[in-house]
């Protein structure tokens, strides 16, 4: 595991904290929050306790300052550089220095100050940074959402130099979708303005004839007022607009941009009806302006052109497009063809012959 | 450095300071035997893979454009 030359840990297991200044910018209770959370990351996942002290110098002491303060590191002023942290030990080790110019915040907004000291904390402890995208420990910012989970790799790090968590249950963290490894599942699949882009968990993997591979990246990137983890998507190239689906909303977004009126529910958008939860999957045939609903084992049709559900449906899924199955993860067109993708099955569906014609690995659009 | 046209220079003069700060760049000029081109190529690769993006150690707009975003201020490569 890839942790500071020489591994320097904590040989105590019992950590204090202590908070030297506050920003002007959140109310004092919001920033103590922010920090306890923070620890709560990494003691959730290892046998490390740590306990705020206020008389006393913690072991890790926590403080903002603004440019030159005397480490060597001064600070730049708005944006670049938020914060840095000692690796552990006495004095300044471990502790944790913010940059007082920057706008800190406790939502979605930049820069969180839950998600900047989680990260800063992992230094704190004696972790280095990392290269994988989705790690908290990746060295830029990425987007924060409020379901944060912390990534595998880093419990996998943490744990190299202070051992499991004593709690019976084991954390698990997410991963990052590694896209050649062996075959995926998928969340959602859409084309969108020419390009394949594939959504699993936090990511999307986009596809494009321009690029000789695969980018994966986070989906908050692109689109940071999307949630992650979706359930569907779809794109009506006619309108240049996309659907985004998580549970009974659904987003509209052109471009990067979410359109006014959304989120909203698929009722009174689109007319389903109060049992559906969820949408499965959704593609919207390029030729007819035809959308397919895909939920559980059967599937609703919708005209894009006058905005209604047809009538007549649901049908189920096995009668009208054979051989795929009663379950669809994620579908889309691609000239005359629909994928459907099943966990780590991609069945590619005929549209003039209503035939399923080839089933394959998922993974075979990532150029492996 | 080659000549370089003016907003150019300010690039490169971004990235040597960028590889500096994050890529041990003023240190390692010492201990290895490279030319400082040489070793900002070297060191650009080790940043472009860190990042996932195209290793190509040269400063391409899509380098630039990961050097500007905000970040930790701590070093991506001991000590």
């Amino acid at each position: 595991e890839a942790i500071n030359s020489n591994n320097p840990r904590w040989t105590k297991t019992h950590l204090t904290y202590s908070i030297l200044n506050y920003t002007p910018l959140l109310p004092r209770a919001v920033v103590d929050q922010s920090i306890a959370k923070a620890f709560r990351v990494w003691s959730d996942v290892t046998p490390l306790t740590f306990s705020r002290v206020f008389d006393e110098e913690g072991d890790i002491v926590l403080s903002f300052y603004r440019g030159d303060h005397g480490d060597n590191n001064p600070f730049d002023g708005p944006l670049y550089r938020l914060a840095h942290a000692f690796q552990p030990g006495p004095g300044i080790g471990g502790d944790v220095h913010f940059d007082l110019d920057e706008r800190w915040t406790d939502t979605s907004e930049n820069f969180n100050l839950f998600y900047v000291t989680a990260h800063e904390l992992g230094h704190s402890l004696g972790l280095t940074h990392s290269n994988d995208i989705g790690a908290l420990m990746f060295p830029s910012y990425t987007w924060y959402v409020d379901d944060f989970v912390l990534n595998q790799e880093d419990i996998n790090r943490i744990q190299a130099l202070y051992g499991p968590s004593p709690n019976p249950i084991q954390p698990t963290g997410a991963t990052t979708p590694r896209l050649c490894d062996s075959p995926l599942s998928f969340d959602a699949i859409t084309t969108f303005r020419g390009e394949v882009i594939f959504f699993k968990g936090r990511f999307y993997i986009r596809v494009s004839r321009a690029m000789p591979e695969p980018e994966l990246n986070l989906i908050g990137i692109l689109w940071p007022a999307l949630p992650g983890k979706l359930d569907a998507v779809y794109e009506v190239s006619m309108a240049d607009k996309a659907y985004f689906f998580k549970g009974n909303r659904v987003w509209a977004v052109r471009e990067q941009s979410v359109q006014e009126g959304f989120p909203t529910d698929i009722y009174s958008y689109f007319g389903f009806p109060s049992s559906v939860t969820h949408i499965d999957a959704a593609v919207c045939e390029e030729e007819t302006g035809k959308t397919y609903f895909f939920v559980d084992d059967k599937y609703w049709r919708y005209d894009e052109y006058n905005k209604t559900m047809d009538s007549g449906y649901p049908k189920l899924i096995a009668d009208d497009f054979p051989r795929v199955g009663n379950k669809v993860d994620a579908v889309f067109q691609n000239k005359g063809y629909f994928y459907f993708f099943h966990q780590s099955t991609q069945y590619r569906f005929n549209l003039q012959t209503r035939m399923v014609d080839a089933i394959r690995h998922s993974n075979t659009w990532f150029n492996c | 450095f080659p000549v370089f046209q003016e907003g150019h220079r300010q690039d490169v003069e971004t990235v040597w300071k960028y590889l500096e700060n994050y890529y041990n760049l003023g240190n390692d000029t010492e201990v290895k035997n490279l030319s400082g081109k040489e070793l900002m190529a070297e060191k650009l690769k080790e940043m472009q893979q860190t990042f996932g993006l195209k290793v190509t150690g040269k400063s391409d707009p899509e380098t630039l454009r990961v050097m500007s975003n905000p970040r930790c201020g701590v070093s991506d490569v001991t000590p």
